[in-house]
């Protein structure tokens, strides 16, 4: 038996609209620990990886490790279907190939439930290695956002450099370029809207802006987003879920011919 | 803009 009961639902809904447009079907893998997804773009240029620890949710139960197939539009369909302060629970039997999504308002006074088809979905599991990065940048998950917008209208690839400056953003297109400099800011009154910058060494690399793009659709998971960079891997652009896990993109870099 | 690499380039399969 699998029960997994969040009062916020809303935070399942966000999480959803984060993923959808990078990957389609994948698997939600529940253990005692909680539930994780892994999975690539269908070029292979981008991973997610989800977290989601069980003490984050109100009630855990995974009697049995179950790897569920779901396709994420699907899911992402559903949970429209519920309020964003409706508490949503998720249940499926250890033997079943169905998951049933409950909704509950507030109230109490209307519950709904949704029974979805689960998929059989191949899917390899990519072994991340622990690194120690030569950039990591901490910055306002809006701000991170509006420059991934606002550099696309200019190029399609953007340069990150990271040096003791501060992090710079380049694009090039058709009609001209375009640089963003963040420089580390700490003296706001608010932590969430300070850039930090740790650097080891300078760094500097190309990526295709409309991964970046597709990763910002979890802004509005978290304040914060952190950009992790080194020369020989591929960028982690993390998001942060609130006492619960993280939203993990990895992005493979362009590289010189 | 350069040629672009791929997540399991990187990362193996386990």
């Amino acid at each position: 038996m699998l029960e997994l009961r969040l009062l916020q639902g809303g935070l399942l809904k966000k999480v959803l609209e984060a993923m959808r447009e990078l990957v389609t079907d994948a698997n939600f893998d529940c253990s005692r620990s909680g539930c994780s997804l892994q999975a690539m773009d269908s070029s292979h240029v981008a991973l997610v990886a989800l977290l989601l620890r069980s003490d984050g949710f109100d009630h855990f139960r995974c009697d049995r490790n179950r790897s569920m197939g779901m396709n994420l539009n699907h899911v992402a369909k559903l949970l429209r279907c519920a309020g964003n302060d409706d508490i949503v629970t998720l249940k499926a039997d250890d033997d079943g190939d169905t998951v049933t999504f409950m909704f509950e308002s507030p109230k109490q006074d209307k519950i709904a439930d949704f029974e979805m088809k689960l998929m059989d979905i191949q899917s390899e599991h990519l072994g991340i290695p622990e690194a120690e990065y030569q950039a990591i940048v901490k910055m306002p998950s809006q701000e991170f956002a509006r420059i991934c917008r606002d550099l696309s209208t200019i190029g399609d690839t953007v340069v990150i450099s990271v040096t003791k400056e501060g992090v710079k953003f380049s694009t090039k297109g058709d009609i001209g370029s375009a640089n963003i400099v963040c420089r580390q800011n700490t003296t706001v009154d608010k932590p969430e809207e300070s850039t930090v910058i740790e650097m080891k060494d300078p760094v500097s690399l190309t990526f295709a802006l409309r991964y970046l793009i597709s990763f910002t659709k979890a802004t509005p998971l978290s304040n914060t987003v952190t950009v992790s960079m080194s020369s020989d891997l591929p960028m982690v652009v993390e998001y942060k879920i609130a006492d619960m896990g993280y939203i993990r993109y990895y992005l493979a870099p362009k590289i010189d011919e | 803009g350069g040629k672009q690499s791929t997540i399991t380039n990187f990362f193996r399969r386990v």
